[in-house]
């Protein structure tokens, strides 16, 4: 009577379907032969890490032009796990990511190959991880004028009038790819800046 | 009997004296060493 | 024919979504017309729609040069599937019914390939459909749907959420390894998907939960049902050491899934699973800070953490059949009749094969004997937090008499499987711990039962040896209770005859 049974489109898979239903209701005492080999094959099939990976249809160009991307390839390199000998040591940073070969990678790269994977692999799980060094290093970013900002703080010796200075620095991504200093009119304002 | 679990935990990335405790199944490549070849993209948001 | 128009159409999918990023409004538009143009505009085209683009991207699988990009027809129809449970309006039907037809389709085509291919079936595309659609889930539901502008279908989407786990946890023990032996190994891949196992774990109100054990349920009982004593298949070897890792990554990461649900646990998993039995049992909640059980100092009774219940997510009582009745008007008024239904009440009618050390067959129901013990514990525990200690912690309270009881009237099978429920609750601190602690103590220095007396202290003995002789972890609540009887000044182990008649365990109580 189940409506399922009655609808054309379902048949005849459906009594494919129902066979298999058999061994929950009535469980063979010992696995038949039938059985043994099929789990055999799954276990040769089973999927790997590269099956369960996250698909990407659209493999985004670079997004920005720029002189020496022609040494970077546009692929993202699958990166093989190594062994996880270092058991977590900051507390700070202890997220989901911190253990990722990536991410642990990335904490030694250079400012430079930082800024480079930001803005120019947008979209991409790279360039969410690059943002994170970024920030795990004192960087903020202006969703304003869409660079990375950092403060300076230089404490100064005693008995000078103020106990520290404080300069602000961006990395002008659009001209010069360089850190370049804040002029004195800069205002830091904390809604222009995300919240990573 | 079981089997000493410490290489197993250590596969997972799960190190039962350290202080901090991390998750592991949000980088979970597979229920088996074998095919945990390569580390898979965990979840993540990009702010517009 | 109308299903090569079908394979067009999606064939164009496939290629836009090459072309552009899947939020592009290409995508949109494609879709909408999709269901303008007559091709998705009724459920029966969805079916009909959805069979064709499955069988079309299985077949590329199949036929794709194995080096190259063999899932790009299986992507984009995952892709599709969540697109349309954004994009499409659900003012006729609910969200729910689509995803479930989508859902139906795939899992007929799949039962047609595994039962026509039987050895030759591959699971990989179809682990690969399932596994792409958590993603592409993931990827519109990220930061709480923040993706979604529009907002009305941010908060159905959020509504949704919950549902489509439901759906699809549903339809993942429909495919468990009892019923399809050849996705085994792909269907254990997809219970621990990161996209999947944590989300389950962490929705709000443990909502996830009741899937979840039921998931863990099916894997155990595969497990159970093909652990043969005389020969263990090497591919359940290898499901053994998978489920092993993920136990330990649950324990890890929500140590409370374990805590709260080690009663439904260890009814699926057979007992000579000895240490995975353990790790489910040592487990503890996160934020406790464990005082050491080896400590020679210790006293139970004097722990703080021991005033505490510990939480319990699936009330045994619904598996007290008919002698909840009986059972709770005991603990009221203890009678001997009472005791009486309730003691004959755990037979089985008919055998039931068991691969236990030493045994392979019961005739008791386990399960029944399992859920009247932690049925008790429970009531004695909140029973301490209505009137006082005194209560329960009395060989007199009908909470003691009953567990007492069923082992005087009980065969010695039933003796047996008393003890390891009360040892079942012998766990982290908690008030559950110390009052099983008590009442083992108490019934193996009790002197009311006899002639049975050393086969009672003989099973105790060995319930609680076998837990402790394993590899690590052990349960803080066996070893300390374990303890207490090495120091027992009265009746000392090493001399007991079923000690002293076995050298080597005797050796060990010796050393211990």
């Amino acid at each position: 009577e189940n409506d399922a049974f009655r609808n054309p489109l379902f048949q005849p898979q459906l009594e494919y379907w129902l066979q298999t239903k058999r061994p929950l209701i009535q469980p063979y005492e010992d696995m038949p032969v039938s059985m043994a080999s099929q789990l055999e094959s799954s276990l040769l099939n089973c999927p790997d890490s590269l099956d369960a990976d996250t698909p990407h249809l659209f493999q985004t160009p670079l997004s920005l032009p720029h002189p020496t991307s022609i040494f970077f390839p546009n692929e993202t390199i699958r990166l093989v796990s190594s062994d996880h000998s270092n058991p977590p040591t900051q507390s700070k940073h202890n997220d989901i990511y911190s253990r990722t070969f990536l991410a642990r990678i990335m904490s030694k790269f250079d400012l430079d190959t930082l800024f480079f994977i930001f803005y120019h692999y947008q979209g991409s799980y790279e360039q969410f991880l690059s943002a994170r060094e970024l920030s795990h290093r004192g960087w903020q970013f202006n969703k304003v004028n869409r660079c990375w900002f950092y403060k300076e703080v230089e404490k100064l010796p005693p008995g000078m009038e103020n106990a520290e200075e404080i300069t602000w620095r961006y990395f002008d991504y659009q001209k010069s790819w360089l850190a370049r200093r804040c002029g004195a009119e800069f205002v830091y304002r904390e809604e222009e800046f995300e919240r990573i | 009997l079981g089997i000493d679990l410490s290489p197993v935990l250590h596969s997972l990335g799960i190190h039962p004296n350290s202080v901090y405790r991390r998750k592991v199944l949000d980088t979970f490549q597979s229920p088996w060493v074998e095919t945990s070849r390569s580390e898979v993209e965990p979840r993540f948001f990009t702010p517009d | 024919t109308n299903k090569e128009r079908m394979y067009l159409v999606f064939t164009e999918w496939v290629k836009l979504l090459q072309r552009v990023p899947s939020d592009d409004v290409g995508v949109l538009v494609f879709i909408r017309q999709m269901v303008s143009k007559g091709v998705l505009d009724q459920s029966d085209k969805l079916i009909e729609f959805c069979k064709a683009a499955i069988e079309l991207s299985v077949n590329s699988f199949k036929e794709s040069d194995p080096t190259s990009e063999v899932f790009i027809a299986i992507d984009a129809f995952s892709t599709l599937i969540v697109k349309l449970l954004c994009l499409l309006d659900f003012s006729q039907s609910t969200r729910k019914e689509y995803f479930e037809i989508i859902f139906s389709t795939i899992t007929l085509v799949f039962s047609e390939d595994q039962a026509k291919n039987g050895n030759n079936f591959n699971e990989r595309p179809y682990f690969r459909l399932l596994s792409s659609l958590l993603c592409e889930w993931e990827y519109l539901r990220g930061h709480n749907f923040a993706k979604i502008k529009d907002a009305r279908a941010r908060k159905e989407l959020k509504e949704f959420e919950e549902q489509f786990f439901e759906v699809f946890a549903s339809f993942l023990h429909a495919y468990q390894p009892i019923a399809f032996p050849g996705f085994s190994f792909a269907w254990i891949t997809l219970l621990s998907h990161r996209m999947f196992l944590p989300r389950l774990l962490r929705l709000p109100d443990k909502k996830g939960w009741p899937k979840l054990l039921l998931l863990f349920s099916d894997l155990l009982k595969f497990m159970g049902q093909y652990t043969k004593k005389s020969h263990v298949p090497d591919a359940i070897s290898v499901v053994y050491k998978g489920t092993l890792r993920i136990f330990l990554a649950v324990g890890n990461d929500t140590p409370e899934f374990l805590v709260e649900n080690h009663y439904v646990l260890l009814n699926y998993l057979p007992m000579v699973y000895m240490q995975l039995r353990n790790i489910i049992l040592a487990a503890f909640p996160k934020k406790l800070s464990i005082p050491d059980p080896y400590d020679p100092n210790l006293e139970i009774e004097k722990t703080e953490l021991c005033q505490d219940a510990p939480l319990i997510f699936y009330d045994p009582v619904q598996d007290l059949k008919n002698l909840k009745k009986p059972v709770d008007n005991y603990l009221r008024i203890p009678t001997t009749s009472l005791m009486r239904t309730i003691s004959s009440g755990v037979y089985l009618n008919e055998y039931e094969r068991e691969n236990g050390i030493g045994y392979d067959k019961t005739a008791v129901d386990v399960k029944l004997i399992n859920a009247i013990v932690l049925h008790v514990g429970i009531e004695a525990a909140l029973e301490k937090e209505k009137t006082s200690a005194n209560a329960i912690f009395n060989t007199e309270s009908s909470y003691y008499t009953i567990l007492t009881n069923l082992i005087t009237e009980g065969t010695t099978e039933v003796k047996f499987y008393v003890v390891q429920a009360i040892s079942n609750q012998l766990r982290y601190p908690n008030a559950h711990t110390l009052w099983f602690n008590y009442v083992l103590k108490n019934m193996f220095t009790s002197n009311e039962w006899g002639d049975n007396k050393a086969e009672i202290q003989e099973i105790i003995i060995r319930t609680l040896l076998e837990r402790i002789i394993t590899n690590k972890p052990h349960c803080w609540g066996v070893i300390v209770t374990f303890t207490d009887l090495l120091r027992l000044n009265d009746e000392s182990l090493a001399d007991l005859s079923f000690i002293k008649d076995i050298p080597e365990v005797e050796l060990i109580v010796r050393n211990l």
